[in-house]
């Protein structure tokens, strides 16, 4: 209430009853295919699938939700205004959650032109799910229609939003969204053995012990985790860190430099380690090319002197970390980098600025690494997660076996 | 006293009851609508657009009601 009322999602009051929906498009527009518009329909349902055990089916007859495109006045007593103004509406649940696209807008998919109908359509899908509008700008069910956004993804204020309607996803089915890992529900948490290294034998080295802080950590396509340090390196294993290291860096990846700022192994089985304005890509030990490059040529919108990176496990996609910001990269969109970055690390609820280091483990959690402590993040919760001993912990103990 | 009827208020005035900031009228009579509600409506517009809150049509304001959107209101009853 009043101006001060934090800014968030809002319930219309009703939602369906059943999870499992189907809908059905009666009405198509014009200028598209109706193959490519079936494609961006159902992909506009997936978003609040992929948050939730909603599902939705496309089938004929008697559906839970209608899709038509219309123009001017349409039978329901609430016209479209032609191109621009008025793009769509929808029913809540309680009205029976129809959807309407008015037919004049310049439909488009995957274009700067026209008007996005995936994004369009995800917007109406959230009103017939039982979503108001909300008052954060950058929220997918904010009412303002912001252009085509190749890096797509909801907000958090919208998975709040649809979370609170029909609970969080409990079913694996598509790998793409959280990776549904039981043990985040938190008992994972209870038994510290998961993080515990058991005390690592007398024959490894202790002088992460002595200063556990270090440059940046990883994991190789393999599957290894390594921590490097100045021109060193450690394999960690499941309980501690492996006997017979450091070794040196540049013996075991030929022409790499030590004192790295970031790396992380991309889904392309690639590694990519960052220092200063360069970076350079390995495929396993060998370098992939002639590197190092600038990152300005590899990486267009990340700076340079960054202090960690990852490969996000909520996204898939690729973070960078620099003092109090962030930067979202998408290799597969242009540009890969949206305007809208960077944003402030606060965002990731609980997690410091200036980092160290942070990577995706092999159990699929994320963790932040700062000075001698770590941070363990909850992707659906999207802030650092609330266990018992809780975050921030020692990470020469928990990961080191000091 | 109404609100004075500029052009850009009259527009403005079914903007904002389409949207849900004023109780939309049934369309075949007008309402008087004093003064300080017709301010409180556009300051909510403008606090919920993520604008300066002035209650006053300027420029941004009247530009924001023209964007692309959609046409489910903002303020559901």
């Amino acid at each position: 209430t009043g101006d001060n009322r934090a800014k968030r999602y809002a319930l219309q009051g009703s939602r369906w009853k059943v999870k499992d929906l189907t809908y059905k498009i009666s009405k198509y527009p014009g200028k598209l295919k109706r193959g490519d518009v079936d494609k961006e329909i159902q992909r506009a349902f997936n978003v609040w699938s992929g948050y939730t055990d909603l599902t939705f089916t496309p089938k004929s007859g008697q559906v839970h939700i209608e899709i038509r495109f219309e123009t001017g006045e349409h039978g329901d007593g609430d016209p479209f205004d032609g191109p621009g103004g008025t793009l769509a509406h929808a029913y809540f649940p309680v009205f029976g959650g129809d959807a309407h696209f008015d037919a004049s807008e310049s439909w488009s998919i995957n274009s700067y032109r026209g008007t996005n109908l995936f994004q369009v359509a995800a917007h109406e899908f959230g009103h017939s799910l039982g979503l108001s509008h909300s008052d954060v700008r950058q929220a997918l069910m904010a009412p303002f229609y912001r252009g085509y956004d190749p890096l797509f993804s909801l907000d958090t204020d919208d998975v709040e939003g649809i979370q609170a309607l029909y609970g969080k996803k409990t079913k694996k089915d598509t790998p793409s969204f959280d990776d549904d890992n039981d043990d985040q529900d938190g008992e994972f948490d209870e038994s510290p053995s998961n993080e515990k290294k058991t005390p690592a034998p007398p024959s490894v080295d202790q002088s992460l012990c002595a200063d556990p802080k270090f440059d940046t950590i990883f994991n190789s396509a393999e599957g290894y985790t390594y921590v490097f340090k100045g021109d060193k390196y450690w394999r960690l294993t499941e309980e501690s860190i492996a006997p017979g290291y450091p070794k040196k860096i540049s013996e075991t990846w030929p022409g790499l430099e030590g004192n790295i700022d970031a790396a992380f192994t991309y889904k392309n089985g690639k590694t990519y380690f960052f220092k200063g304005s360069k970076y350079w890509r390995y495929k396993g030990r060998k370098m992939d090319g002639d590197y190092p490059k600038e990152i300005s040529e590899g990486f267009t919108g990340i700076p340079d002197n960054l202090d960690a990176a990852l490969v996000w496990s909520g996204n898939g996609k690729i973070y960078f970390y620099k003092g109090s910001k962030f930067w979202r990269f998408d290799p597969s969109q242009r540009p890969p980098v949206k305007s809208t970055y960077p944003k402030p690390i606060s965002n990731w609820d609980g997690v410091p600025d200036n980092l160290n280091a942070a990577f995706q483990w092999t159990n699929g959690y994320t963790y932040f690494y700062k000075g001698n402590a770590y941070y363990r993040f909850n992707d659906r919760a999207f802030a650092v997660d609330v266990t018992n001993p809780p975050f921030p912990r020692s990470t020469a103990y928990w990961w080191f076996g000091c | 006293r109404c609100a004075n009827s500029a052009p850009s208020d009259s527009s403005a005035l079914i903007y904002l009851s389409q949207y849900g900031y004023i109780s939309a009228s049934r369309g075949n009579s007008s309402q008087l609508l004093d003064e300080r509600s017709y301010k409180k409506a556009i300051e909510d517009f403008q606090s919920f657009a993520g604008i300066d809150v002035t209650g006053q049509l300027d420029p941004v304001t009247l530009e924001t009601m023209t964007l692309p959107r959609c046409g489910v209101k903002d303020k559901v009853g």
